[in-house]
């Protein structure tokens, strides 16, 4: 059980630090035991350098940083182990507007090989998805509409089934 | 695996039979403004997915159920329609192809009497059917990491090292 | 000591009415004393009952309406009990688009009777203001830049001291 | 009271000495990239107002020192300095004067140490004299209510009824 999860461990590891640098350009992040070499005496660590920083523990970082962080980990897990569906609920809140597009782009392409629902209040990830469902409130009740993204004003129903 | 669909029957803030639909099979966006229902979505499927009521945000199933001026219905029921598809080359107009017969659909109802009652292909079924339903289809319903909800994202990266276990050490 | 308290309550409870109404359009929000007409008892407790909803403890509202609650407190304790000086630091992160933009109005109204710095990402707060400060960083160090709204471009220095 | 600028030198993510300012007697907006040191200048003012390294987001004052790989200074100091003014109408270009004389300020220095020193006009003095000063230029800083930290802002209306009492009784 120990190896299995170590070279799981090992690959994971790898592909954050793969994802983080990715996302943020420059920036470095490392899953790391916290005894060494032995995951499971007491659990892992995340360390992460940002771009032109030192190294710091994960308290250390801004909010955003800390969201681009959690986002490369999600990303990484996901490589070793996929999920077929990621629900997703304003994951952009503490991104400046160039990450919110980058970030977008991220899951836009992970959204290759699983389903996305992502919630958000950004213009800018809006952009990059294929399907949107508008929600709006009138006198207490919500009513949904589904459009397609390439056919802005075609909304999907689901009856009429199309565009599938 | 896909979503296809989900229906909302009376569930929190949507009144009556609301469909959101048909989902792409790769990246769909839920906007709106502030508390017009977009986690309640996400509310409905962890319902559907036997989550229990404090992780939907509220105390009790009861509450789960719409109420408004208008409309004060007994049960609240949410059915999410999903297939299994195959990916299509990039010139595929629709991208995937479904899978002929993979489609199934998971149901559940809860009354103001707290009852709450699931379905799988609309015939009554247990919770732990359900969730081995899902398991057999790739949705492991033990470990939370495919769900991100409102607020939760900095704290995935900082969670302490050894426990919580889900992090890391319990999904492999 | 209870009576003061109790009228400086009212005073309060009355104004945050009077601010969520104003910052919802349409929604309302009691603050009232868990055992009734005795705040010293158990306190108090904010009940909001958002845009045409029935009343709710806060605990049941979205993320956005608890946010415009906990401003809608914020100004009426401000009118009651003055600062001369708020630090707000990504108070809009929460909101959509048409909100951040009336949070940055009510801000602004307010500003006139105290000095506000405000931390946004949030492009829509930003058209509201006097003067900008713009962070930026390289080689992990930070660098600032002071800029009057009224006339972009001309930063300001305080040894140039222009505008004042 | 208003203030009228702020210097960092060697705080946090600011090298060397860093002038924010003047500001406006009204609304200042503070914008930059994730990451960029923003929420480091509202830490600064904190830092000045004798508020504990936990509250900086730190757990000693030695880790407020800048240190990057260009540059390791021996300690911070913030300079933060007020004003009195009387606003004017409307139609001056200014929108305010200052009062008189009313112009002070107040630093703190921190060293990798862990030492802090507090200075009111550039003379030294205690944590006690600079709260004092503040209190009597009508900054209180027994509680928190004129300050919302990064991510704080949901929870204010959200405080339970008893406790904490800084939400409403503790400051009437
Ligand atoms: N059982 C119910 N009946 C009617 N309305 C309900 C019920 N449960 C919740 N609501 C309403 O749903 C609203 C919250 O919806 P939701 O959390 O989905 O908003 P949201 O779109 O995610 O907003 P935000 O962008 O602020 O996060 C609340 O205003 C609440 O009053
Ligand atoms: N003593 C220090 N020396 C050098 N850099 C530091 C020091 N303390 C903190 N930092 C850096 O400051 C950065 C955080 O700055 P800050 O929290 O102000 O960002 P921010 O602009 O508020 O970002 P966000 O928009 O994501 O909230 C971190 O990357 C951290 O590495
Ligand atoms: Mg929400
Ligand atoms: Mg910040």
């Amino acid at each position: 059980r120990r190896t299995t999860f170590e070279a799981g461990f090992d690959v994971i590891a790898k592909k954050l630090t793969e994802m983080y640098q990715m996302i943020t350009l420059g920036g470095d992040a490392r899953l790391e035991p916290v005894v060494p070499n032995d995951p499971f005496e007491k659990g892992v660590n995340l360390s992460i350098r940002p771009h032109e920083k030192p190294w710091k523990p994960i308290q250390h970082l801004s909010g955003g940083e800390k969201t681009l962080s959690s986002l490369a980990l999600v990303f990484a897990l996901h490589h070793y182990k996929p999920t077929p569906i990621y629900f997703m609920d304003e994951i952009d809140a503490a991104l400046d507007e160039s990450n919110v597009t980058r970030i977008a782009e991220y899951v836009k392409m992970q959204a290759r090989s699983a389903q996305f629902l992502v919630i958000s209040l950004r213009n800018n990830c809006f952009e990059k998805v294929d399907r949107m469902v508008g929600i709006c409130k009138r006198q207490g009740c919500s009513h949904a509409l589904t459009v397609d993204a390439r056919e802005l004003g075609a909304t999907v129903d689901d009856d009429i089934d199309m565009p599938p | 695996l896909m979503i296809r669909k989900v229906t909302l029957e009376n569930f929190k803030s949507y009144s009556g039979k609301k469909i959101l639909g048909t989902f792409s099979h790769r990246m769909n966006g839920i906007l709106g403004p502030n508390g017009s229902g977009k986690s309640n979505v996400l509310d409905a499927f962890l319902f559907v997915f036997a989550k229990k009521a404090r992780k939907i945000r509220m105390n009790r199933v009861a509450e789960l159920v719409h109420h408004s001026s208008s409309s004060q219905p007994d049960s609240a029921k949410v059915t999410v329609d999903f297939q299994e598809i195959v990916d299509m080359p990039d010139d595929d107009p629709v991208g995937y192809r479904v899978v002929e017969g993979s489609e199934f659909r998971i149901s559940r109802r809860a009354g103001k009497d707290n009852s709450s009652t699931y379905y799988i292909n609309d015939r009554q079924a247990t919770m732990a059917n359900v969730t081995h339903a899902l398991r057999q289809h790739g949705i492991d319903l033990t470990h939370n990491r495919f769900l991100i909800l409102q607020g939760e994202v900095e704290q995935i990266a900082a969670m302490k090292p050894k426990a919580p276990n889900d992090h890391d050490e319990g999904f492999l």
